[in-house]
């Protein structure tokens, strides 16, 4: 069962996770009474590499326009800084006294402090990716909500074209997506909606074609019909967007899909 | 446990250091 939701996320913390809870069932089974190591190499390496992440977060929270990923992601990045100084502490304690219990405590705390924050990171980050995805598709159910009150050829045209770049767009990021994902029921989920979207979008404007064929020929007969079936497809379009939006948003996993 | 804290301690700063590339490469 996936832990993390989508695959770069996986491939970044997965191995560090393990590594942690290997280290954490091992520091609380021993008993060697061994000295520690100086870890103060490693320790330094790590504040380092600490100091850049946090200036490379906070050059992204100010240049974002995603009010709330400016919202959340200070919070991550204290809590890896926060981490990154309890080892800090351990190393220089444990300098003083390698057999320190304290100093062994602070090492875990900090490594799993460093774990919980780049992941919230990336989190924060990812939901941010997200949301970018869900504004194109609701630019679509926009123009959806337009095809209703297209009744002239020109109009179509501009609506075709209008429409198209966003949902060439929706379908190559959705895509993109999907294949990033690590639940296998989101993904088919996804690629399901994508596939109905593409098959609808073409019987959509040959049905907003033969409506405005039938409302403009002097008898006007079938035209009340020909909106139905174009009202339908609209509303079948928008459900699917709708529900694409929703599967985006999930990252947790739902208990019925693993009966 | 001597070689594993410093193991992981090398593994966590790989793991910041693709966070930040990860950062890096989406923010561009």
């Amino acid at each position: 069962m996936p832990v993390f939701h989508t695959k770069t996320i996986e491939s970044i913390l997965e191995p560090v996770a393990h590594q942690v809870s290997r280290l954490v069932i091992l520091h609380e089974e021993a008993e060697d009474g061994n000295a520690m190591p100086n870890l103060e190499r490693p320790v330094q390496a790590v504040s380092r590499a600490v100091s850049n992440l946090v200036k490379v977060g906070r050059e992204t929270i100010n240049s974002s326009d995603d009010p709330i990923l400016r919202q959340d992601m200070p919070a991550s990045l204290v809590r890896v800084e926060q981490a990154s100084r309890l080892l800090e502490e351990a190393s220089s304690m444990l300098k003083a006294d390698p057999y320190s219990q304290p100093a062994r405590g602070k090492l875990i705390d900090g490594s799993r402090g460093i774990l919980q924050g780049t992941s919230s990171l990336l989190l924060c980050f990812d939901e941010s990716e997200v949301r970018k995805i869900i504004v194109e598709c609701k630019r679509v159910l926009d123009y959806l909500a337009v095809a209703e009150v297209i009744d002239t050829m020109e109009d179509l045209v501009q609506f075709v074209k209008d429409l198209s770049p966003c949902l060439t767009k929706v379908s190559r990021d959705v895509d993109a997506r999907e294949k990033e994902l690590t639940h296998q029921v989101h993904r088919e989920m996804l690629i399901r909606c994508l596939e109905q979207v593409k098959t609808l979008a073409p019987i959509l404007i040959c049905s907003m074609k033969i409506y405005i064929q039938l409302t403009s020929h002097p008898n006007n007969k079938g035209s009340g019909e020909a909106a139905e079936n174009r009202n339908y497809l609209v509303g079948r379009m928008g459900d699917e967007i709708t529900e694409i939006i929703r599967v985006l948003q999930l990252t947790t996993y739902d208990e019925d899909e693993w009966d | 446990l001597r070689i594993g804290w410093e193991h992981l301690l090398t593994s966590i700063n790989r793991n910041i250091n693709e966070v930040e590339n990860q950062i890096l490469t989406r923010d561009s």
